[in-house]
């Protein structure tokens, strides 16, 4: 997270590979299901054997002592409809939720999160040097409404798009950020609106940031986890 | 600090079956695999052993999978371990040891029976210990140049069968992380450490975590895009070291090269991207600052190492670089775009599907739909009894629960409940969008933070 400083968000987990290094970022929608975007996957049927995910911990590679870190196994990857870059990852057993590790609750079908509304990203990537690189960072980004985002990316906005304003200051997602959240606080509760993906460029101040549009897959999410 | 372990090549989960069940099959004793393998090793007639890790029982076998009258056969309770020098199919050094089942001469001539002595008469007389056994080659006599035979040609008293040196016998490309041959020393003659032991040397590759990477037994290989296989040996003071293995002749073309996008980890991706998402100039591959690397060019041919581009010399998870940043080391180039990888469409569908009836029966990935009447390998909840009224006929593709994201199938892959398929939506079709009327939202309990770092100042 570019342009963030360290916070807490206790549904943003760390993917990890067989090496155990973090390469993206998911959220925690129920106690065994993680969703993450499929641009950090190899194949919607890899073999994730010897991946993880880390929760519970705010530190990127925590010590052997860290009290409250969970490391879960990921057993199975389903891939998400066509267009929505959305994976989902079932673990092998339920995370516990505590203090530090809670879920996020997912939006009603087709709902469209409110121009303005302050959101929240999250993640354990690349700070440019503006953060605390070793534990996660989170940055406020506000909605910015599809019209005025379509305009300013010429029209090549799909209806699968949430956009954010850009800040002067230069605040987004960067690598090692993918797949996590962008949740945003509404009626006192925290929602998964978007899904970080990669842009070409981190915190651009010129242009807004694209998310996945969390609400067009709320049905295929509970499908899945009900399948 | 050799496990007798290192003699056996293991199956995982299988068992071998003697046809017709042996009545007087040898009674199982407890122990661990080590001892087993022990047991196994002074003994004259073993030449395999079923273990079961559970029950942590042995039985011992007489025959390995090339005998006659067995055959092999999945069982999660069984692991089976066999007798390498009766499977290996090259030899090691003189070949003394080889108990492989080649009958035939390096000039194809048959081999004669140990046990006859015509049309050669012999002093070779098989027992349980020399291994002399039906009419397969061997090398009783430490003869240089390998297993022989007397041949059943009146003329030719005897002849050598050629049979390869394990390091000739499967040669590598590229840096050999496809090997799989069963070189099992290293190059000093160091015998090879068992990847599925942490003795004499601890270490990460758990052959079940990395299953793609080949880690049978004690053979050589390449796990971590090192320059060439290697192993962990059975010398407690030698942690690893490199095998020698025959570089074969012709290096293999390039498959599935790819340069505007990558595909599964991109390890075939050689576009001209070299630049990190977060705007830092990647590393040339052929400089070793700012940062200090193994991935020399000329030591990885195979991986197009030019310049500074994104690549994917080590299977990592997507093409990266090293990065021209001090305090950056290695950056993933996730900002690449991914070649799509779904099947292409040949039907569309309006709306959303509900009144699809043609006869496409394949998800997007490609695989077969499971028939919506039937209940294997996945228990419908859906099924022409529950949606009679949802022309769920044989295995084609519908949407009988109205889901937006179009026709889906239960399928045929035990690991993949349902999936869409191979249809995409008409031109034209008309479904409102998500943009044109905005739902008040309603939540029950997640999403709560019981603390917030920002009340309390960051």
């Amino acid at each position: 997270i570019v342009g963030g400083q360290p916070g807490n968000s206790p549904w943003t987990v760390s993917i990890r590979n067989r090496a155990g290094v973090h390469f993206c970022g998911g959220s925690l929608v129920q106690e065994q299901w993680v969703i993450s975007t499929r641009q950090c996957f190899s194949s919607c049927d890899a073999d994730l054997t010897g991946y993880k995910v880390q929760l519970g911990t705010l530190f990127k590679d925590p010590g052997p002592g860290d009290p409250d870190q969970q490391t879960i196994p990921i057993v199975r990857i389903v891939c998400g409809p066509s267009e929505s870059q959305l994976v989902m990852l079932k673990l092998s057993r339920p995370a516990v939720l505590n203090r530090r590790v809670a879920l996020i609750c997912l939006p009603p079908e087709r709902y469209v999160v409110p121009a303005n509304t302050v959101c929240e990203i999250a993640g354990w990537g690349e700070t440019r040097g503006t953060g605390e690189s070793s534990v996660l960072n989170v940055a406020q980004l506000p909605v910015l409404a599809h019209g005025e985002c379509n305009a300013a990316l010429r029209g090549r906005l799909k209806e699968s798009e949430l956009c954010t304003a850009p800040l002067r200051a230069g605040v987004g997602a960067c690598e090692g950020d993918y797949g996590g959240p962008l949740a945003c606080l509404t009626a006192d509760c925290w929602v998964l609106e978007g899904v970080i993906t990669p842009s070409r460029v981190c915190a651009r101040i010129d242009q807004p940031a694209l998310f996945i549009r969390v609400s067009l897959y709320v049905d295929w999410i509970h499908k899945v986890m009900k399948m | 600090h050799r496990s007798p372990l290192n003699d056996f090549q293991r199956l995982r989960a299988t068992e071998l079956l003697a046809v017709p069940a042996d009545p007087v099959a040898p009674l199982p004793e407890r122990g661990s695999a080590g001892q087993c393998a022990q047991r196994c090793a002074a003994s004259l007639t073993c030449r395999a052993f079923h273990y079961n890790r559970q029950s942590q029982l042995c039985q011992l076998l007489p025959w390995t999978q090339h005998s006659p009258h067995v055959q092999l056969q999945k069982n999660i309770h069984y692991d089976l371990y066999q007798k390498k020098d009766y499977l290996r199919d090259c030899i090691v050094a003189d070949g003394s040891s080889y108990r492989g089942t080649r009958a035939t001469t390096e000039k194809g001539l048959r081999c004669q029976r140990w046990q006859a002595t015509t049309p050669h008469d012999h002093r070779f007389r098989p027992s349980p210990r020399n291994g002399l056994e039906e009419n397969y080659c061997r090398n009783p006599d430490q003869d240089k140049r390998g297993p022989w035979c007397y041949t059943v040609d009146p003329n030719i008293r005897h002849q050598s069968c050629g049979i390869k040196k394990c390091e000739d016998a499967v040669c590598m490309t590229c840096n050999g992380e496809e090997y799989r041959g069963t070189v099992d020393h290293t190059e000093s003659g160091t015998e090879c450490q068992r990847w599925d032991l942490q003795h004499p040397h601890k270490h990460p590759y758990h052959p079940d975590k990395y299953p793609d990477k080949g880690l049978d037994d004690n053979y050589c290989r390449n796990p971590d895009s090192s320059e060439r296989p290697w192993c962990y040996t059975t010398d407690p003071s030698r942690e690893r070291e490199y095998c020698r293995i025959r570089i074969c002749k012709k290096r293999p073309r390039p498959l599935n090269v790819t340069t505007s996008c990558f595909r599964g980890k991109g390890e075939s991706y050689r576009g001209r991207v070299n630049v990190t998402v977060s705007g830092i100039p990647c590393q040339r591959w052929d400089a070793q600052t700012p940062h200090q690397h193994h991935f020399v060019p000329e030591k990885y041919p195979c991986k197009d190492l030019q310049e500074n581009y994104c690549r994917n010399p080590d299977g990592s998870e997507a093409p990266w670089c090293f990065t021209a940043h001090r305090a950056i080391r290695i950056a993933f180039c996730f900002h690449i775009r991914r070649c799509p990888d779904e099947l292409s469409t040949q039907e569309c569908y309006h709306g959303h599907g509900e009144s699809y009836h043609g006869h496409v029966s394949k998800t997007r990935q490609g695989i077969t739909c499971q028939p919506w009447a039937a209940q294997a390998p996945h228990v419908p909840q859906i099924s022409p009894v529950t949606h009679p009224e949802a022309h769920l006929e044989e295995n084609y593709c519908r949407n009988p629960d109205n889901d937006s994201h179009g026709p889906w199938c239960y399928t045929m892959d035990p690991r993949t409940p349902f999936d869409y398929c191979a249809i995409k939506p008409c031109s034209g079709s008309a479904v409102p969008s998500v943009l044109e009327n905005a739902d008040v939202m309603a939540f029950e309990q997640c999403g709560r933070r019981d603390e917030r770092l920002q009340q309390k100042g960051r």
